[in-house]
C-alpha cells in the first residue's frame, strides 16, 4: 500500500508543469523515504530528476517499494481538476494497475476522486556521478528565465562564461549577438534577488537554449535557481520544491534537478 | 562548429 498526502495540491501541479513537456512518460519510484523520478527527454540530451521527501508530505505511507509508471501528460490533466488549495492524496494498492487521486477542498465537504491507469515502462536509469563543480551560480529564478527567453531571440545556444568579475550569458545568431552580465550582489531585505557566484576556476560552456527554456517551466516552484558547471560535464539546473503554507511559512520538500549535456567543439 | 553531446555520453546506464 502506498499513500501520500500533500496539503497544498498546487505544488504537484507546478511539478508536473515543470516536467511534462520534457518527458511524456516516466516512472515514480516510491520508497519509505519518499517519491522520486528520473527521465531523459526523447533525444537524450537532457535528464530530469525529481525528488520529494516523505517527511514533506502531511501523510506518507509506503509499505514496500513501488514503481508507478504513468503518462505525465494525463496525470497533469487530472491534477488540473484539483483546486490550488485542495489537499491531494495519491493512493496505490499493491499490484494494482491504477492509482487513485483524491482532492479534498478546503471547505471540507467536497471530495473528488480520479483514477489513472499505470503503465509498464522500460525505463533506463542512469547513474549520476558525484561531481564537485567548478562554478556555482545562485540567482533569481525569474531572472534566469528572462535571460534564456531573451537570448533565444538571438540564437539557439547560450554560452555561459564565468570569471572573477561575474557570469556572462551570451548568444550569437544571424541577426547579431547579445549578452547579459551578472555580478554578485546581496540584499538583506530581498534575499530572493541575490546573485551568488562561487568559482574555483574561470569557465566557458555552451548549451542549447531549447532545453534551458523547458527547464525554466519550474520557475514557479522557487524564487532562486542554482546552476552548477564544470568543464565538459552536463550543466545542473536545480530548483528547490517549496511548499508555501497558509501562514506564509515556506517548507522545502524536495527538488527538481535538470541535467543538460553541453555543446562541445569538434 | 560545436556539436551537441547526449547525456549518455556522461552518465552511464545502471
Amino acid at each position: 500500500m502506498f499513500e501520500a498526502k500533500l496539503d497544498r495540491g498546487i505544488v504537484l501541479k507546478k511539478i508536473l508543469d515543470a516536467i511534462n513537456q520534457l518527458v511524456n512518460e516516466a516512472s515514480w519510484e516510491c520508497t519509505s523515504s519518499g517519491m522520486s523520478l528520473q527521465a531523459m527527454d526523447t533525444s537524450h540530451v537532457s535528464l530530469v530528476a525529481v525528488n520529494l521527501n516523505g517527511d514533506g508530505f502531511s501523510k506518507f505511507r509506503c509499505d514496500r517499494n513501488m514503481v508507478l509508471g504513468m503518462n505525465l501528460v494525463n496525470l497533469s490533466k487530472i491534477l488540473k481538476c484539483a483546486g490550488n488549495d485542495d489537499k491531494v492524496t495519491i493512493k496505490a494498492a499493491d499490484g494494482d494497475d491504477k492509482i487513485k487521486l483524491i482532492f479534498e477542498a478546503p471547505n471540507e465537504y467536497e471530495v473528488s476522486q480520479y483514477e489513472i491507469k499505470l503503465m509498464n515502462l522500460d525505463a533506463e536509469y542512469l547513474g549520476i556521478p558525484e561531481t564537485s563543480y567548478n562554478v556555482t551560480v545562485k540567482m533569481p529564478a525569474a531572472k534566469f528565465q528572462r535571460i534564456c527567453r531573451d537570448l533565444n531571440q538571438i540564437g539557439d545556444a547560450v554560452t555561459i562564461s564565468c570569471t572573477k568579475s561575474g557570469v556572462d550569458f551570451s548568444a550569437t545568431g544571424d541577426l547579431g549577438n547579445g549578452s547579459v552580465s551578472l555580478s554578485q550582489n546581496s540584499s538583506f531585505d530581498k534575499p530572493e534577488d541575490n546573485v551568488t557566484i562561487s568559482m574555483q576556476e574561470p569557465l566557458s560552456q555552451t548549451f542549447a537554449l531549447k532545453y534551458l527554456n523547458q527547464f525554466t517551466k519550474a520557475t514557479p516552484l522557487c524564487s532562486q535557481v542554482t546552476l552548477s558547471l564544470s568543464p565538459d560535464v552536463p550543466l545542473v539546473v536545480e530548483y528547490k520544491i517549496i511548499e508555501e503554507n497558509e501562514e506564509d511559512s515556506k517548507n522545502e520538500i524536495g527538488h527538481i534537478r535538470y541535467y543538460l549535456a553541453p555543446k562541445i567543439d569538434d | 562548429m560545436s556539436k551537441q553531446k547526449t547525456i549518455t555520453n556522461f552518465f552511464k546506464r545502471k
